[in-house]
């Protein structure tokens, strides 16, 4: 986290605002209460408390408005700039100003409201950006929902004001995986159209061959509808797609695209119900069969067919010799299955059916 | 100045990188040099800039640094007052 030089904040806690105008894309009373929200994500960890003036001079200004709109500092149309804050004093401190030539909602469809009030009230009241990107004062807009705030978002306001006296339990979101962690474990892996994607927690990493580099992004930002937690995935080439498994649902992807008709429960798989998470999932495209592993066991399913195989679930342990009796995520790259477990990687020869490598798990991000 | 040249030689890309790099990284005005030759200003801005997004730094505007500066974002500058 950051705060503004010399640390400029509120030297109370008693702090008021004032809507000024409103945007025409929602509701009033839509407007009011994505404000409130945000607000409140900053009480409920603070000493702070906000009150409302209808009329007059508050601490905190906000309006809607477009390119130049009386500060000397335009905004530029749709996209780009979506809106701005000033760090807490007299006169324009604190005020918001939210571009009104963006389309504002209050869910994923546009620019969320809330979720971009609470980043510049923020500001309003001393943070600066983040270098996180888990963290809500990160500078670049991207939609997720739950509990906005992360652990770096908390500890940067409480560095101004405190904690909450009398807070109740706040659970913030973790800070962002480092893919250089040696203990770093993954969630699941696949490809997708010659890309990997490796996902853990709410972030995934996608690794193009031609750039060493990987990129972090969001889950949310790329696919609001899926979870936050990814649990397998798997791409079937001849279809051109990638499944998504999370609990008991799974959800299929066209290149970036979900595909309409899911989320579908797992078990349309052939999965029994007392099957309610997948660990891995990896497609051989030799065989044209989807392994499934759930604990110390794995499914073959067959993707012509759309059939379970008989004969299954069997032994991970008894059919994958040396490797671990569990798998937290699985790809399969030219005759090589690389199953991924805690921090350790197993580079497993499907001919040979034995165990040729042990790396660690994060060498493929460029570490 | 010890830049080198700037991969991306379009000019959009560039007008886009000088403008990111005032409003959000404090660049002086004038002292961004020409496309094909920036200044050590300019480099040391995109550095900067990829440094606070956890880039690759490299101080050249190559394709995920334009990527990002193309995302949609709040207007508060990154760096100073």
């Amino acid at each position: 986290y950051n705060h503004f030089p010399r640390d400029l904040k509120w030297q109370t806690n008693d702090v008021t605002f004032r809507i000024v105008n409103y945007t025409p894309d929602l509701e009033k009373s839509d407007v009011d209460r994505a404000i409130r929200r945000a607000l409140n994500v900053w009480s409920d960890v603070t000493p702070l408390t906000f009150k409302k003036l209808h009329k007059g001079i508050a601490d905190i200004m906000i309006s809607f408005g477009s390119r130049e709109h009386g500060d000397h500092n335009p905004f530029d149309g749709p996209d780009g700039l979506l809106a701005h804050a000033y760090p807490p004093g007299e006169g324009i401190g604190g005020d918001t100003h939210f571009d009104e030539d963006e389309h504002w909602s209050k869910d994923s469809s546009t620019y969320n409201l809330f979720i971009v009030a609470a980043h510049e009230l923020g500001h309003a009241l001393g943070m600066s950006h983040s270098t996180e990107p888990s963290a809500l004062m990160y500078p670049v807009y991207s939609y997720s929902t739950g509990y906005p705030l992360s652990e770096d978002d908390v500890e940067g306001i409480q560095a101004l004001y405190g904690p909450n006296p009398n807070s109740r339990k706040v659970k913030p979101k973790p800070d962002a995986p480092d893919k250089c962690d040696p203990m770093l474990t993954f969630d699941a892996a696949t490809e997708l159209r010659g890309e990997t994607l490796v996902f853990k927690d709410r972030f995934y990493w996608r690794l193009h061959p031609q750039i060493p580099e990987p990129e972090q992004v969001l889950i949310k930002s790329t696919w609001p509808s899926i979870p936050n937690k990814v649990d397998a995935a798997y791409e079937n080439p001849e279809k051109d797609l990638v499944i998504i498994f999370s609990g008991i649902k799974m959800w299929a992807l066209n290149g970036y695209n979900l595909v309409d008709g899911y989320p579908k429960y797992i078990h349309r798989l052939g999965l029994p119900k007392s099957i309610r998470k997948i660990d891995a999932a990896v497609h051989i495209g030799d065989t044209g069969k989807t392994l499934l592993f759930t604990d110390e066991e794995y499914w073959s399913y067959d993707e012509a067919t759309g059939t379970m195989d008989r004969g299954y679930p069997r032994s991970i342990e008894k059919d994958f010799p040396g490797m671990n009796d569990e798998v937290d995520a699985a790809v399969y790259h030219y005759g090589f299955l690389y199953f991924f477990h805690e921090h350790v990687q197993y580079e497993y020869s499907y001919n040979s059916r034995k165990v040729m490598r042990i790396l660690r798990t994060n060498s493929i991000l460029n570490c | 100045s010890s830049a080198g040249p700037v991969p991306s030689e379009d000019l959009d890309d560039w007008l886009l990188a000088e403008k990111y790099l005032r409003h959000f990284y404090d660049l002086p005005v004038g002292l961004q040099g020409r496309r094909g030759e920036p200044s050590g200003h300019f480099t040391a801005k995109i550095k900067e800039m990829q440094r606070f997004f956890k880039l690759k730094v490299t101080g050249n505007l190559d394709e995920n640094t334009l990527d990002l500066m193309k995302e949609p974002r709040c207007g508060v500058p990154d760096v100073g007052e």
